[in-house]
């Protein structure tokens, strides 16, 4: 590989020299021609992604001095009207695609009469690479050449100028097909190489997310046309490709990248997603990683915090026992994870509402009830959640007086085995002592002593 | 200034979009 | 009988009439004066004796258009022969020049070079002389020119072998004029071999001679890579493949009954282990005026 590497690289620096002296002397043609044989490197089919990637940077350093050269000829006055279709004389797809590409940047940096039009041909074009790797880069190519000359208006002023929704439909586009490309790779070479194929498919997944990014930084993407026609379009590629890569990385990429404004009006849609996706993705770490971004947005001081109008604990509760429905081979550890960040979610967004917590746990009784379990061993995954579980009142209220108010926290005591339950006891005394809490009648008293029946006995 | 034509496509389902090859 | 001379042909609008390029038959380019059909040709003939006299039987130019074959070099096939006379026998004592017209000239071809033909148009002027006669000639290059053809459908067909690979191709047209774009989709409704790319070819076929004895000469003048890779099924592939960047002429059928050139669009999908799978069509080429 890296011998295959330092040919390639030699020879774009080869040609990449001519190219400079041509277009330095004015020889356009020459220069083009040039350029087109350094980028005849990227036809390759022997090098790793990694590899591959190096071989793309550095001939896209290369592309910009060509880019430069076309812009500042234009800022002369230089017609070159012919540009665009002089590069489609190239015989070869992957030279022609990236010279075009670099071409129809310049006219529309020149002017901005064609660019809706140019914009959308060269997004089309591209359906012409079907190699996943190569198709890949070179849309990347085209997603990164285009970041500052997409339409960010609401409505298109001069002719062909375009607007947000070209915007969208250009992003959008290049995302299915690069996910399309993405996904195709698991297929390609033989099966005991399946764990080195996904390696090198995760080390490409920011080329696809890069998508997710640039729509995100498009001002006139508000919440309205996030939730009408980004969202669901991303969400249909997402849950269609079926493949569980794509998906955990993907959903994970909406919630890191778009504002959590849009999430908040957006979650039936992307909850309901997750019930959908394949069995293989981690569904909890997509809903805690969403519940966690949301309970930090409301705490915060520089925000609203949630609209009173939206029932954030409700929906994602009712969508939680969807998923868990939906895929009923979710470990139970996972299941009681899920309860767990509704527990935090409670906390952080509504405090005051002790009925929540309460809701939680007589939830997860029922689940525990519905799927039989009598006794949880001591350090599985599931008693280790419940554990967190039962201590997280503790550590919020510092006040075993308010625990005593969770009717359905006693129960899940049950389901613990000895040790664990020893622990846990211990851990309600030790706070109530490190915090002074007052037992002032006996009903407490009788309520606390249950508690830690475990020591008693 | 610039030619960009292209013929009217055909929109690909998801599922064969998606389909591993056959 | 006296010294020899030296002949030129000026045509009267040398320094208007535009010029175009033409193959020659060693690969190399000519730049010759470009004619229509129905354009008249005129200019003059400069005689510049070498000696002091020059005794002659005649002095004449010919318009002569020709078509030859390059196994049967002896035989030149005129199709067109205008003469006129510029002077009768006599005696020249000075250089001189005679103006000549060719009104109205009908020329039906276009001038072609081929692989075994040579279809060309050429002003000769011949000084008769008692042993060897004093020639000169010059070509001249006719383009025939078409209007947009009434009736141009495209092409779309549907082809496949069986349980393996279907596809649909379209082409916008089935005429396309010289500078034109082919602007096409191929649409995937089944593969099941692993495609490694897909080509558009422009292949020339010359056709000489007739019955058992004709003769196909084929000419690959383009390969257009189309797609790098292997789609799947409801991939639909962009085709937009520019004329201009190609040397063609236009599609010559049956002329004069002694040659045609034609041209075939050939769709070559190639898999992993190098088969071929193609499709031809042909398509027509013609000449547009120019604006």
């Amino acid at each position: 590989q890296e011998k295959l590497l330092d040919d390639a690289m030699k020879e774009v620096k080869k040609q990449s020299f001519q190219m400079k002296r041509c277009l330095d002397k004015a020889k356009l043609m020459d220069g083009l021609k040039h350029a087109s044989n350094m980028l005849g490197e990227l036809r390759t089919s022997m090098l790793s992604p990694k590899c591959y990637y190096e071989l793309y940077m550095s001939v896209c350093d290369e592309l910009r001095y060509l880019e430069q050269h076309l812009c500042d000829e234009f800022t002369k006055g230089h017609k070159m009207t012919d540009l665009y279709e002089l590069v489609q004389y190239a015989g070869n797809i992957v030279p022609r695609l990236y010279l075009l590409i670099t071409v129809g940047i310049v006219y529309i940096k020149s002017s901005s009469t064609s660019k809706k039009d140019i914009l959308k041909d060269l997004v089309e074009m591209c359906r012409g690479v079907q190699h996943p790797l190569r198709g890949l880069f070179l849309r990347n190519y085209l997603l990164q050449g285009t970041r500052n000359t997409l339409p960010d208006v609401a409505e298109e002023g001069e002719e062909g100028s375009g607007c947000i929704t070209d915007a969208m439909d250009f992003i959008l586009l290049n995302f299915s097909e690069m996910n399309k490309l993405w996904v195709r790779m698991q297929h390609q070479g033989h099966t005991r190489e399946r764990e080195k194929r996904e390696k090198e498919r995760m080390e490409l997944r920011i080329l696809v997310g890069t998508n997710l990014v640039r729509l995100s930084q498009l001002e006139c993407v508000d919440v309205e046309r996030y939730k009408k026609r980004v969202l669901p379009e991303v969400l249909e590629q997402v849950v269609s490709c079926k493949d569980y890569i794509a998906q955990e990385y993907l959903m994970e990429c909406i919630i890191q990248v778009f504002p959590d404004e849009f999430h908040l009006q957006t979650l039936h849609s992307f909850l309901k997603a997750c019930a959908d996706l394949n069995s293989n993705v981690n569904v909890k770490n997509i809903i805690i990683a969403l519940i966690d971004r949301l309970a930090l947005y409301a705490s915060r001081d520089d925000t609203t915090g949630i609209p009173s109008d939206l029932k954030l604990f409700d929906i994602f509760s009712e969508q939680v026992a969807a998923v868990v429905k939906a895929r009923s081979d979710m470990p139970v550890e996972d299941v009681v994870a899920l309860q767990v960040s509704l527990i935090n979610l409670a906390l952080k967004c509504y405090p005051e509402r002790v009925d929540y917590i309460d809701k939680v746990l007589k939830n997860t009784n029922e689940i525990f009830q519905k799927m039989s379990v009598e006794k949880l061993k001591s350090n599985s995954p599931v008693c280790k959640e419940l554990t967190r579980m039962l201590k997280i009142p503790i550590d919020t209220y510092n006040n075993i007086l308010t625990v005593l108010e969770l009717k359905s926290y006693g129960g899940l005591f049950e389901f613990l085995d000895y040790e664990p339950r020893k622990a846990i006891s211990m851990y309600i005394i030790n706070n109530a002592l490190d915090h002074n809490t007052m037992v002032v009648n006996q009903e407490a008293v009788d309520g606390i002593l249950g508690l830690v029946s475990t020591l008693v006995k | 200034e610039t030619d960009t034509r292209r013929l009217n496509v055909k929109k690909q389902t998801l599922d064969d979009a998606y389909a591993a090859p056959a | 009988f006296g010294g020899g001379a030296e002949i030129d042909i000026v045509l009267d609008d040398a320094a208007s009439r535009k010029q175009a390029e033409i193959k020659t038959e060693d690969g190399k380019k000519e730049k010759l004066f470009l004619f229509y059909d129905g354009e008249s040709i005129s200019g003059k003939v400069n005689v510049t004796l070498k000696g002091k006299r020059l005794e002659h039987q005649g002095i004449r130019i010919e318009f002569v258009g020709q078509i030859e074959l390059y196994y049967d070099r002896g035989n030149h096939h005129e199709f067109t022969s205008l003469v006129k006379e510029l002077a009768r026998p006599g005696e020249l004592a000075n250089s001189i020049s005679y103006l000549f017209e060719f009104q109205n000239v009908e020329k039906p071809y276009e001038s072609y070079t081929g692989a075994n033909v040579k279809l060309r148009y050429y002003l000769k002027v011949t000084i008769t002389k008692r042993l060897t006669d004093t020639t000169k000639e010059m070509d001249i290059l006719v383009h025939t020119l078409s209007h947009y053809p009434e009736v141009n459908s495209s092409i779309k067909m549907e082809v496949g072998i069986e349980d393996c690979l279907h596809i649909e191709f379209e082409y916008n047209k089935s005429k396309y004029h010289l500078k034109d774009v082919i602007v096409g989709k191929i649409y995937f409704l089944l593969v099941r071999i692993k495609i490694k790319h897909m080509e558009l070819a422009i292949i020339k076929r010359e056709t000489t001679g007739s019955g058992p004895n004709t003769f196909n000469e084929n000419e690959t003048l383009a390969k257009y890579e189309i797609m790098d890779g292997a789609p799947v099924r409801g991939e639909s592939i962009p085709i937009r493949l520019f004329l201009s960047g190609y040397e063609l002429t236009p599609t010559m059928r049956d002329i004069n009954k002694k040659f045609s050139v034609r041209y075939y669009l050939n769709l070559v999908l190639v898999d992993e282990e190098e088969r071929r799978y193609f499709k031809q069509q042909e398509i027509v080429l013609w000449r547009k005026p120019d604006k």
